[in-house]
């Protein structure tokens, strides 16, 4: 099953014990999940469960040179779509994409295309 | 001194920086 | 963490009085080796905490952005970084640690101190410091091969010319 890594996140960020929940504080921070993929096309949801004041999501997919102790989207390894006014992000350069923001109990699906291997 | 670093300011602890949303962002839509 | 010989409740004690008392030993001066510089204004004893290196608490990440932010302004970097994840930043705001010069021959030295559960940046005394004096300790800066060096002028004996 895909899981929130264990390791292959910012070690401040909690996960909760079925490892499908994670909550961050202090900055952005990266958790990665515990699978990877190569090719082919892959899809995951994700609900906002809860957003204390002023906080916000990025959410997104990213390479494994993503820096984890950054926000998604930050370099040109990481893509990432933000609760806040849905920005999607890439190499820090934010560009309109949903046009509103995303909030607490939406589901987000985030879907992923790469070519088959021959 | 602050004379001779402008903007600086002088604090007797630590301070715990809060990030902003907008930290790491080079361009906001 | 703390120096050989002393028990943790006495490094306590010795931190809080460093607070109280370090602006009693230090002053701020033009130095001969950069800029300026932190004087010994009364006698140190060896050992003795002279003072703490305080700024502000940046990730790592943070430090990055704003090393290139300050280059850009060239505004006088001030950093010293407190564990892996963690850099104290006196650019902007800090003390007057941010002053201490680096030598190859140090009369201070460096030591992370836990207090109340937070890392501190101590500076000690590494041998017995007359009035006068200017306070020096190891940047301990990485050596790196790149075009940036840093040449070193604090001109003591042994010297190696660059700071990192």
């Amino acid at each position: 099953q895909v899981v929130i890594s264990t390791n292959d996140r910012a070690h401040q960020l909690e996960v909760s014990d079925d490892r499908l929940t994670v909550t961050g504080k202090d900055g952005y921070a990266v958790a990665r999940a515990t699978h990877f993929i190569l090719y082919g096309k892959w899809y995951y949801e994700v609900e906002l469960l809860d957003q204390p004041e002023g906080s916000h999501t990025r959410i997104g997919w990213c390479q494994q040179l993503a820096s984890l102790q950054a926000c998604l989207g930050y370099n040109q390894f990481s893509y990432s779509w933000r609760s806040k006014k849905g920005t999607r992000f890439h190499n820090a350069i934010g560009r309109t994409y949903s046009k509103e923001d995303y909030r607490v109990g939406d589901v987000l699906g985030c879907l992923i295309e790469l070519p088959e291997r021959d | 001194y602050a004379a001779y670093a402008p903007d600086f300011k002088e604090i007797g602890e630590n301070m715990e920086y809060q990030e902003k949303e907008s930290e790491f962002d080079v361009y906001d839509e | 963490n703390e120096p050989a010989g002393y028990a943790t409740g006495q490094l306590y004690t010795r931190y809080k009085n460093m607070k109280v008392e370090w602006r009693a030993f230090v002053s701020l001066g033009r130095s001969g080796i950069a800029g300026f510089g932190l004087y010994a204004k009364r006698d140190i004893d060896m050992n003795q905490m002279v003072i703490e290196y305080v700024g502000e608490v940046i990730r790592s990440e943070i430090c990055e952005i704003r090393e290139k932010m300050y280059s850009q302004k060239n505004k006088g970097i001030y950093m010293f970084r407190i564990d892996s994840d963690y850099v104290i930043d006196a650019t902007m705001s800090g003390n007057l640690a941010r002053y201490i010069n680096h030598s190859c021959d140090p009369n201070c030295y460096t030591q992370i101190v836990t207090i109340d559960n937070d890392k501190k940046i101590v500076i000690f005394a590494g041998r017995p410091i007359k009035a006068g004096e200017e306070l020096t300790y190891d940047y301990q800066f990485e050596l790196e091969d790149t075009e940036d060096k840093i040449p070193c002028l604090c001109g003591a004996p042994n010297c190696v010319k660059w700071m990192n």
